[in-house]
């Protein structure tokens, strides 16, 4: 599947 | 709490805010990244969410908050965030176009509370200290972009650069006007 993208700034 | 006149804060720009977070946040519970990270999102959520709160609840601000200039329409910056989030993502899933509407809404969400400075002839200075130093965190950021681009392989994220770079453009004049009127000490007032 789609790697889940990651948001790891607020 | 003191000076109970809210007069330069924009109750828009305030609820903007708390979309912002609210949208931005969802991947609060399943994506853990730092315990830093977590706590900031509840302060960012807590705090926005709060003044929105106190500013519509409370009767002593609620009366003298300056509802009659802080007129600019909500859904003229939501919505076009809205519909460039559906067209421009990194991912078509519900919370990825939550996380990308948010970063461009975010990028707007200072215009009514520029525009209610222009309006209001004397800005106070808790506000014009307020707005200065939310333009000053966003332009923290990039200069932390350009570490990590710099230290980071693979550190590319076009959507929260242009963003954050057109955000920080929009506090650009502010900061002209604000940074000389510190410097030659007179009160802050920005052209109409």
């Amino acid at each position: 599947g789609l790697e889940t993208v990651e948001h790891d700034e607020l | 709490r003191k000076n109970t006149n809210k007069r330069g804060v924009s109750l828009k720009t305030q609820e903007l805010y708390a979309l912002v977070f609210a949208t931005r946040y969802l991947d609060m519970f399943t994506d853990f990244i730092s315990l830093y990270n977590t706590v900031m999102k509840l302060i960012f959520l807590s705090s926005s969410f709060s003044i929105v709160w106190y500013m519509r609840r409370h009767k002593l601000v609620r009366r003298s908050y300056d509802k009659d200039h802080d007129t600019f329409r909500h859904q003229f910056l939501v919505l076009p965030c809205l519909i460039l989030a559906l067209l421009i993502h990194e991912q078509f899933t519900f919370k990825e176009v939550m996380w990308t509407f948010s970063i461009y809404l975010e990028a707007v969400a200072i215009l009514p509370q520029l525009v209610l400075l222009q309006r209001t002839r004397n800005i106070d200075n808790l506000t014009g200290q307020y707005v200065f130093f939310l333009g000053a965190y966003r332009s923290l950021y990039i200069l932390n972009w350009i570490y990590r681009y710099f230290t980071e392989p693979h550190y590319v994220h076009w959507i929260t650069w242009i963003s954050g770079f057109v955000q920080t453009l929009l506090y650009a004049d502010f900061f002209y006007y604000y940074l000389n009127s510190w410097k030659n000490n007179v009160k802050l007032t920005l052209p109409a």
